[in-house]
């Protein structure tokens, strides 16, 4: 999951 | 309806005018412009009903397995009423000669050849959304955790399709089927322009911002 911080962290945005 | 209404906007590759008109300058243009519109697909995503209640780790598998074949439906879209060239963005027209030269070619054939079909089709922009949101629903990730979910999603895109179908293509019944033998050649293509984009990211010599590296990691 380390790996993928960028789009768990732009799914985890509620936009 | 819905999906018409959650389709990202319209996205410019702006190529730098500063770098030298040459393959470097294409590449980088185009790895740009993806990751940008990656990032509105990430959000994209997140209006498809369904979606966003998956876990977040189906979620992250979906993206990741279906991520270029939504790139380069886009793609095919914007080219469909233009002659041997695929638009990449308004500001972003690449024909042949330029594919050419960028050592792109296969990759300009192939996503051509889905131009032509849908072309003789008449893809309609309702079914193009659906489409890509199938796309998605359907990527073959091999590690999904609630599979039950994801099959739910599947068969609410599939049954947009084929209700649209039905109400606007009554006369041809096959339609949502031919639509839906169309994914093979997309998921070809999008295996070839991963792999392609996987030897530019050796070569080492385009710069590719974090989410596009992120993506291309997760298919290698």
């Amino acid at each position: 999951k380390e790996k993928h911080k960028i789009l768990h962290r732009l799914l985890q945005n509620s936009t | 309806s819905h999906l018409l209404g959650a389709e990202p906007e319209k996205v410019y590759a702006m190529p730098d005018p500063a770098l030298p008109d040459d393959d470097i300058k294409a590449l980088t243009t185009l790895c740009d412009l993806a990751d940008r519109e990656l990032v509105l697909n990430i959000g994209w995503a997140k209006h498809l009903p369904g979606f966003s209640s998956l876990s977040l780790p189906d979620q992250m598998r979906l993206l990741q397995s279906a991520w270029m074949e939504i790139l380069i439906l886009r793609v095919v879209f914007h080219s469909l009423d233009a002659q041997d060239s695929l638009v990449f963005a308004e500001d972003y027209v690449m024909d042949t000669e330029q594919a050419k030269r960028t050592g792109l070619l296969e990759l300009h054939v192939a996503i051509l050849q889905l131009v032509r079909k849908y072309r003789a089709m008449g893809l309609e922009r309702e079914e193009f959304v659906t489409l890509k949101a199938i796309a998605l629903a359907n990527s073959d990730s091999m590690h999904i955790e609630d599979v039950e979910a994801v099959q739910r999603l599947q068969d609410c895109v599939h049954e947009a399709l084929q209700d649209y179908e039905q109400h606007r293509h009554g006369d041809d019944p096959r339609r949502a089927g031919k639509l839906i033998m169309t994914l093979p050649l997309l998921r070809q293509t999008s295996a070839k322009a991963v792999q392609y984009f996987c030897s530019i990211k050796q070569d080492g010599r385009i710069p590719m911002h974090k989410l596009f590296l992120e993506l291309l990691e997760a298919n290698t």
